[in-house]
């Protein structure tokens, strides 16, 4: 038996719409620790790790391992239907996991919707992210690299990041012109959301698609800070930290032009 | 896209 309720259902919209332009069919792993899901996108240039830990549920159970295969386009389907302050249960059976069931609780408790989603057997591909030591980790406001990735996309269709000292430097180059924006490492006590940190072992300039990171930056409203972590000729690291668990994005870099 | 790496290298278990 599966069954796992979220008091913030809303979280659980707002994750389905930063993950399902990326992944369409995707296996959650349910354990006793947690829901768990890893999957790359059709072109295998980005992956999406997410993690949702069973402490973030009330209550949460899970007897035994279990794999539900769900088609996220559907799922956000359904998730549509429940209102942004329901509480959100998911529950499978331990025989016939054939379908997920899904209820939508109101603030008041006198409306509740019941669903359920047909599953499907996803053939997953095996992945393993390994623990990395970056050169660089920047922890900036999640709004303000939504609006860089927005702002240099009108540029061009890639970004160079570049990471020194104390700044921050995405540059973007194409056929009407040229843009960059530079930030600079500043701390606020007050509002320490609004700070932009940066930690470097060594400078860094990678380049990226902003296709991607732009679809990457659906994860903006889980989280007021992204974290940027970058090495040369590794993947980028976008992650959103929530209360309850992390989504995580990894991006290939470009290579030569 | 031009010079587009793939993640399977880093990622993909064989």
């Amino acid at each position: 038996m599966f069954e796992a309720r979220l008091i913030q259902g809303g979280l659980l919209k707002k994750l389905l719409e930063s993950v399902k332009e990326l992944v369409t069919d995707a296996n959650f792993d349910c354990s006793e620790s947690g829901i768990a899901l890893q999957a790359m996108d059709n072109s295998h240039v980005a992956l999406v790790s997410l993690l949702l830990r069973s402490e973030g549920f009330d209550p949460y159970r899970c007897d035994r391992g279990f794999s539900l295969g769900v088609n996220l386009n559907s799922l956000n389907k359904i998730l549509k239907c429940a209102g942004n302050d329901d509480i959100i249960t998911l529950r499978a059976d331990d025989n016939s996991a054939d379908s997920l069931s899904l209820s939508f609780e109101n603030p008041n408790n006198d409306r509740i919707g019941e669903y359920e989603l047909k599953l499907m057997d996803i053939d997953q591909e095996h992945l393993s992210i390994p623990e990395t030591d970056y050169d660089a980790t920047i922890i900036m406001p999640s709004a303000e690299f939504q609006r860089i990735c927005r702002d240099l996309t009108v540029v061009s269709e890639s970004v160079t990041i570049d990471v020194s000292k104390d700044t921050i430097k995405f540059t973007a180059e194409g056929e009407l012109g040229s843009g960059n924006i530079k930030l600079k490492s500043t701390s606020s006590i007050d509002k320490p959301e609004e700070s932009v940190n940066i930690e470097l072992g060594q400078d860094v300039s990678l380049q990226f698609s902003l296709k991607y990171l732009m679809n990457f930056t659906k994860g903006t409203p889980l989280s007021e800070q992204v974290i940027l972590c970058l090495s040369e000729k590794m993947p980028l690291l976008v992650e959103y930290k929530m209360d309850i668990g992390y989504i995580r994005y990894y991006l290939a870099p470009k290579i030569g032009d | 896209e031009t010079g587009q790496s793939a993640l399977d290298l880093f990622f993909l278990e064989s």
